[in-house]
C-alpha cells in the first residue's frame, strides 16, 4: 500500500524543438524525460519503506547501480497496455520500431519489447510494478555493501510485501515469476545504459548533470 | 564518492 501511495505520477515529455532533425529531436526529448525520472525516482526511493534505514553510502550505491531497472519497470508497465508494438517512454512520447532505428535505439527498442511482452503477458499489476521497482533497487547487488544487515531487512520487507500481496490473490506462483523476470529486468537495463553512453559519444548529446553523474557510476 | 554530488545532495535533502 505504501510503494502504490507514493508511487509518482507519470511525467510528460517535453518535446525538444531546437532542431529540424527528427531522429535528434526524440533523443533529446528521451534524455531531458530520463533525466526528470530519474530525479522522481531519486525522491521515491527515500520513501521505500527501509530505505532510509540503510546508511548513505548504500542509498548511493543501490541508486547507482539500479536506476534503469527501476526506470525501466515504468516503461514496460506503461507500455503493456497498447495494442501496436509502441513503447511507452510518456504518455505523449511512444515510440514504434521504425522511430527507435532512425534515433538509433533499434537494439534497445528490441530489448525493451522482449521485456515489456513478458509483462504484458503476465498482466502485471500496479502493486506488481510497483513491487518490482523497489526489488529491483534492493537487489542491485552492490559491492561492497556498508552495511549488510540492514539492506538483507531492506530487501526482507519487499519480499513478504510480494509475498503477502500474491497470497491475497491466492497467486501461488506469481511471486516466485516476478523474482524470476530480474535477470531480463538487469539484462534490458545493461543495454539501455550501454545505449545512452554510446549515443552520448556518438552524437555527442549533452546529458543533464545528474544523469552523467548515474551513467559515470556504470562506465 | 566525491563524484556523485547530485545523488549525494538529493539523498540528504529532507524533502
Amino acid at each position: 500500500s505504501h510503494l502504490l501511495l507514493t508511487d509518482p505520477a507519470p511525467l510528460a515529455a517535453n518535446h525538444d524543438d531546437s532542431t529540424n532533425e527528427s531522429s535528434l529531436s526524440t533523443l533529446l526529448t528521451l534524455c531531458d524525460l530520463l533525466n526528470r525520472e530519474l530525479l522522481v525516482l531519486i525522491g521515491w526511493a527515500k520513501q521505500i519503506p527501509g530505505f532510509s534505514g540503510l546508511s548513505l553510502v548504500d542509498q548511493m550505491s543501490l541508486l547507482q547501480s539500479g536506476w534503469m531497472e527501476a526506470l525501466l519497470v515504468g516503461v514496460a508497465w506503461r507500455s503493456q497496455g497498447t495494442l501496436g508494438e509502441e513503447l511507452v517512454f510518456a504518455g505523449n512520447l511512444r515510440l514504434d520500431e521504425a522511430q527507435c532505428r532512425s534515433a538509433g535505439l533499434a537494439d534497445l527498442y528490441e530489448a525493451l519489447r522482449h521485456l515489456t511482452i513478458k509483462y504484458q503477458m503476465m498482466r502485471l499489476s500496479p502493486e506488481e510494478a510497483a513491487a518490482l521497482k523497489a526489488v529491483a533497487l534492493a537487489n542491485s547487488d552492490v559491492d561492497p555493501v556498508d552495511c549488510p544487515d540492514s539492506l538483507q531487512r531492506f530487501q526482507d520487507g519487499l519480499h513478504e510485501a510480494l509475498l503477502d500481496y500474491e497470497a491475497s490473490r491466492r497467486e501461488q506462483h506469481r511471486a516466485g515469476r516476478l523474482l524470476m523476470s530480474l535477470p531480463l529486468l538487469r539484462q534490458t537495463a545493461h543495454r539501455a545504459v550501454q545505449t545512452l553512453l554510446r549515443l552520448q559519444h556518438q552524437h555527442r548529446i549533452p546529458l543533464h548533470k545528474l544523469l552523467l553523474e548515474m551513467l559515470d557510476a556504470k562506465a | 564518492k566525491e563524484k556523485h554530488k547530485i545523488l549525494h545532495q538529493l539523498l540528504q535533502n529532507s524533502t
